[in-house]
């Protein structure tokens, strides 16, 4: 059971150094608090950004902690990759630079995944293939799809 | 296998029928606060099966069914491709369609044949297609993922590994 | 104390659907679930955005909740309204008109509080009378007065 | 009664000193994300005289002093205005300065001159200011309390009135 549980976590670990190091300049890994005996202990999540000291999660940034969750919740899906991915509003907290990087990367993984993404931001907009453009009118949706250089001027 | 199309009808604000057709590779949704976008991931959940009223974010599954409109059901069809067979289904394409109706009965259609719920829930897990799987981030969700307890995250680790 | 409950409650009813209203164009306001025995039940909060149907917090859209809850917030302050209120990017899940409107909202409002907002958004940022642009070089922050001009090529 | 200025030395990612001086009205802060923004917040919540670290997002209060650098203390001063004489000091201007030793130990000094922890809170709460007044509204808070029971908002509303 042990060696079984290792064995994976450390293919999680890898995958995560992978992914990570894909969506922004820095690293990523996760350590075991008990090596020794794992299910004694947690997992610690860590992320380095940039030229950063490395943190554990819970002590980064809002948006740093986003991005770093993106790539763990990758890392850890049970079928690798997922078949598809569904994200609602995952760059609510990103700069601008950060909204880039991120909108970059789903596009190089969508080419293995299908993903579906919702989004307020243009720089994640303007990276997909097709978007849909939803509307309420007397509480009703009804969705459209759009073409991208229409959807600037909707977001206006 | 892939989310080829989704048809919605009386789920949520989407009132009258809707169809999304969607790529292979990169789609994305936009709109205004409160136009219907998690309603459409909602949807998609709904569909693979979900029976819980509060990761569709309400308090009751009939309140799912779109207030205000004459019909009282709610359907969801979802239409997955399956080019690789990884759903034990005869064919290329494989439509799931999940019906609720206002008294709380519900239905589920196979390629438009009834099927049991738990068939359905069956064919989906061979695939590893599930309607709460890591591969859906609500609204909101990555500050809970990033704001785990170690101890939390090695529980996480064991259910998955 | 039922009395002194009741007649507090229905002051910050009021105060909550003055606030709403300025926001966006809806009503906003709170239920008793229990109104002969006030402490029996709970306290619904209630947003009704646009043309559409009256709805609970909790059933509303991620945005509208934003919304909601800001102006709930500023509603039930003990000493209203408050010295000064400091704002860690309340905007963040909201489109970009909701954001300008909470933007012309808190302008109007900082003629009688002092408003601190941290935002993301231009938006937002050109709406204040004064902006300070926080930068990290090797691990270490630093802060200078912006002007707004250049706060946009900043963002880019 | 309103922020004048704010000052920061060794306290999170702020290494060296730093002044922030505020205007009456609308104030904003911007950067990129990990830049520094919402340590500002935690650093006037610290002023004021927080003692929960998990309120000021540390495990520890240690964890405050900022790592890396050969200073070990972590010192906020913060200058509220009173024109309106609502914190008792007999001054137009109070300011406030909280220093946090490496080994634990606090001082507090009021315009200079050394004051107990208490006295500061007592002073503060005369003017109705508190590190952890809904006021202040740290990230991702709001969907905390748009997410609120109804009993929970009850609760909240009593604590309130
Ligand atoms: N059963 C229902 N009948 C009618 N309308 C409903 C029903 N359930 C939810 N709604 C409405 O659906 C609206 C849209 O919700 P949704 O959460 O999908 O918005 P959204 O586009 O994701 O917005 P945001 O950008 O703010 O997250 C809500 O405002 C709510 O009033
Ligand atoms: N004691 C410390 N010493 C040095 N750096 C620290 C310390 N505590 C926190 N930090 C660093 O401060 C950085 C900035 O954090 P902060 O949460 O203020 O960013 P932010 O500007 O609010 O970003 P976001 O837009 O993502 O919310 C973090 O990346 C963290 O590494
Ligand atoms: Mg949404
Ligand atoms: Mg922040």
């Amino acid at each position: 059971k042990k060696e079984a549980f290792i064995k994976s976590f450390e293919q999680i670990d890898k995958r995560l150094r992978e992914i990570f190091k894909q969506i922004v300049d820095g690293n990523a890994w996760l350590e075991l608090e008990n090596p020794d005996n794992p299910f004694d202990g947690g997992v610690f999540l860590i992320g380095q950004f940039g030229d950063k000291q490395p943190r554990e999660s819970a002590s980064l940034s809002g948006g740093e902690k986003a991005v770093l969750s993106v790539a763990f919740l990758m890392a850890i899906q049970s079928s690798y990759p997922a078949n598809f991915y569904i994200f609602d509003e995952i760059d609510a907290n990103l700069d601008a630079e950060k909204a880039e990087k991120l909108g970059n990367f789903l596009k190089k993984w969508s080419m293995s995944s299908q993903i579906i993404l919702i989004s307020l931001k243009d720089t994640m907009l303007s990276k997909a293939d097709k978007v849909f453009g939803v509307y309420e009118r007397e509480g009703v949706s009804q969705v459209i799809p759009l073409e991208m250089s229409k959807v600037s001027n909707e977001q206006q | 296998v892939y989310i080829l199309k989704l048809e919605l009808k009386g789920f949520k604000s989407f009132r009258d029928h809707t169809t999304l057709e969607f790529t292979k590779g990169f789609n994305a949704i936009t709109g205004k606060n409160g136009s219907g976008k998690s309603n459409i991931l909602d949807a998609i959940r709904f569909a693979l099966g979900s029976n819980s009223p509060k990761s569709l974010r309400e308090s009751r599954m009939s309140r799912l069914i779109n207030e205000g409109s004459r019909n009282k059901f709610a359907r969801v069809s979802i239409t997955l491709s399956n080019e690789n067979g990884s759903i034990p289904v005869n064919s290329e394409k494989v439509t799931i369609t999940r019906e609720l109706m206002e008294d709380g009965t519900q239905r589920y259609f196979l390629n438009g044949k009834r099927i049991t719920k738990n068939a359905i829930e069956d064919l989906l897990a061979a695939a590893s297609i599930s309607s709460d799987g890591l591969n859906i981030v609500p609204q909101g969700s990555l500050n809970t993922i990033a704001d785990m307890s170690p101890s939390d995250r090695m529980q996480l680790l064991q259910e998955i590994i």
